[in-house]
């Protein structure tokens, strides 16, 4: 199409030279308060990317599914240099399998926006499943070599709110349309935020048994904190505060890595 | 501190061009987290437990894989372990290390309707740490198979 096109990327500033396609830009998923979801689409590097599969992403947060975490550390083709003037490549590249789509959402994350500033007060899931739906079916129509593709999505973190319920939000679309024309095969997530009680205690435990808190803080922390709660407590708070003291100056999202100073 | 390389390049003006991102000029930088949706987000409208719409879409058919970094302490394998164990879910091929090349890439168990896999040595951004892991998990879970048992 000829919005497909308007999207294409003839080539980024310091990439190396690829042998696959790009998109990226914009859909607009609200026309009345001006929202908009960017997007960036990187084709597979297969000899046939038309028979892969089509791959959405989305990071966590919320507010951090933007391409900065997805596209550039993680799975997709290129890797930013220190200086943030060039691109390498990434060998581990997941477009060598599948079609990557990465989403910055909700508006606010990345370069997605909205005319509207209320917009930003009330971003909750719902609406954020709600608006990624209605970006995929857009986009869709955009780039309909993906129509009925099978198609799958993966995210991490917070993601584990968000791809659960867009996959809820596809399927019963689908169920309600004649010919539906997203091809949900199904999801995959990692690190995920999935059950808040099971999640806390989860997490206490881990602390404990991989000896980042004393069985003083560990027994604190569970002799004052009800995770059932809709809201804890400030003697929980202030346990797991100290708590975390125990930590030292570690990267708590990957505890045996030096710190980025 | 690759963050902070996604905030020099995806800043410059050249970049945005090449992108066709931002034409209306938003009026804040484009940041990697938005700590502004983060502070606004509405969480009465988040659910405490996901684990209905688990139910839910396993009962509809999906693929569903949930995969743990395992030197992650912010969401930790045990977090998910406790969570997915209310699922109560029944176990279809008993827990067992997989390959990732000539060394253990994890743990996984395949239950009836969600897989479990760990990858080891993985912080919470697993394809970041563990590349060539997150690609052979990638793999499996595309082509509806289990993980591989040797090398």
């Amino acid at each position: 199409t000829k919005e497909q096109e308007e999207d294409r990327i003839k080539a980024l500033p310091g990439q190396p030279k690829v042998g696959f396609s790009q998109f990226s830009g914009y859909v607009t998923v609200n026309e009345s308060h001006g929202r908009s979801l960017f997007y960036w689409l990187t084709e597979s590097s297969s000899h046939s990317p038309h028979t892969k599969p089509l791959l959405l992403w989305l990071n966590g947060g919320p507010g951090c599914s933007s391409i900065a975490y997805g596209a550039s550390e993680e799975i997709g083709p290129f890797r930013i240099s220190k200086t943030g003037y060039n691109l390498y490549l990434n060998n581990f590249s997941w477009n060598t399998e599948v079609n990557l789509l990465f989403l910055e959402s909700p508006v606010g994350v990345g370069f997605s926006y909205t005319n509207t500033s209320s917009d930003f007060e009330e971003s909750g899931d719902e609406r954020t499943a709600q608006d990624n739906l209605i970006f995929l079916i857009s986009w869709m129509s955009r780039f309909p070599q993906y129509q009925y593709r099978d198609f799958y999505i993966v995210g991490e973190s917070y993601a584990g709110h968000y791809v659960p319920q867009l996959a809820k939000k596809i399927h019963e679309y689908n169920k309600d349309c004649k010919n539906p024309v997203i091809n949900l095969k199904g999801f995959m997530v990692g690190n995920p935020e999935m059950d808040k009680n099971n999640d806390k205690i989860g997490t206490i435990t881990y602390w404990w048994s991989h000896a980042m808190i004393s069985d003083a803080s560990y027994n604190s922390i569970l002799e004052k904190c009800d995770f059932t709660a809709e809201r804890f407590s400030k003697e929980c708070n202030s346990a797991i505060y100290d708590a975390a003291a125990d930590f030292g100056d570690i990267d708590q999202y990957s505890i045996y890595t030096p710190k980025c100073v | 501190c690759t963050e902070n390389y996604a905030e020099i390049y995806y800043n410059r003006p050249e970049v945005q061009r090449a992108m066709h991102a931002n034409h209306t000029v938003i009026p804040y930088k484009w940041t990697a987290c938005s700590d502004s949706v983060f502070d606004n987000w509405n969480w009465r409208d988040s659910d405490n437990s996901m684990l209905p719409i688990y139910k839910e879409l396993i009962a509809a058919g999906l693929r569903i894989w949930v995969y743990s970094g395992d030197t992650d302490s912010v969401i930790p394998v045990t977090a998910t372990r406790f969570s997915l164990s209310k699922l109560n879910l029944t176990v279809k091929t008993r827990w067992y290390p997989w390959y990732s090349g000539n060394q253990v890439g994890g743990r996984t168990e395949v239950y009836e309707g969600l897989t479990f896999v760990t990858v080891r040595g993985a912080g919470h951004e697993v394809p970041f740490f563990q590349p060539q892991s997150a690609l052979i998990l990638l793999r499996s879970f595309l082509a509806g198979k289990e993980l591989p048992r040797s090398y």
